[in-house]
């Protein structure tokens, strides 16, 4: 048996959205501390990597480990029914073949139920190791958002620099070349905060359209941590506040 | 020309 009730449930439609145009089916973990899912996008450059505690839940109950094979984009359609302040109630029987979606506004007594056929998946689970990343890059989710959005009219590549000094985000195209450079920027003031944690400086190549996907994800989180290591893939961290934390995996473009 | 690795190859199977 497993239920689990999250009061923002607007959270959750979130993580789906965010998700949805990267992975399509996906298998969701439970156990009896939380929900995890791993999957990468069809063509094997692209990760993502969720955790949710269930601590973050109003209620959690697993009794044992089980695997929900869902559709993502068939669980994008059925999240569109819930309204941004229900509370979501998601559960499942032992060898269920269907996942039960509760949505409930206590303000206006609406309650909707879906049951969502559950289909199984053969995919990959790859082990990620914990990496001490050379580089790490702070910054506000809304301005790295922006900056990805403009460059990607400009270029379909990215070059990210990073030194103790500032990141540097620069394209290259038939438009011209140019760079965006951020300094380590700890201000009083949060949000306009950028911090670079940096021991060993790194210069990979990254496809903006992957990350523009992943972008999807700042409404989550009022930041976006950037984890790099040359020769290893990009972390594109979003932290959610008392829940856990949804993490994009990125493969460096590496020239042939 | 750029190419990009797959996944697998940075991380193994469990």
């Amino acid at each position: 048996m497993f239920e689990a009730k999250l009061t923002e449930g607007l959270i959750l439609k979130k993580i789906v959205e965010s998700i949805k145009d990267i992975v399509t089916d996906v298998n969701i973990d439970i156990s009896p501390s939380g929900i995890s899912l791993q999957a990468m996008d069809s063509s094997h450059v692209a990760l993502v990597s969720l955790n949710l505690s269930m601590d973050g839940f109003e209620h959690y109950r697993a009794d044992t480990n089980m695997v929900l094979g869902v559709s993502i984009a068939n669980l994008a359609k059925v999240m569109k029914l819930a309204d941004n302040n229900d509370q979501i109630t998601l559960q499942a029987d032992q060898e269920a073949t269907h996942l039960k979606i509760i949505f409930e506004n206590p303000k206006t007594e609406r309650t909707t139920e879906f049951n969502l056929n559950l289909i199984t998946i053969d995919s990959e689970h790859l082990a990620i190791p914990e990496t001490e990343y050379s580089s790490v890059v702070t910054i506000n989710s809304g301005e790295f958002s922006k900056i990805c959005k403009e460059l990607f009219s400009l270029s379909e590549t990215v070059q990210i620099t990073t030194n103790t000094d500032y990141v540097q985000f620069s394209v290259e195209g038939e438009v011209g070349s140019g760079q965006v450079r951020l300094g380590h920027n700890d201000s009083e003031k949060k949000e306009d905060q950028t911090i670079l944690e940096v021991s060993e400086s790194v210069q990979q190549q990254f496809a903006i359209r992957y990350l523009n996907m992943f972008n999807k994800a700042s409404t989550l989180s009022s930041f976006t941590r950037l984890c790099l290591h040359q020769e290893q893939p990009l972390v594109v961290e979003f932290k959610i506040d008392n829940l856990g934390v949804l993490k994009y995996f990125l493969a460096p473009k590496i020239s042939d | 020309k750029f190419k990009q690795k797959d996944m697998t190859y940075f991380f193994k199977n469990k």
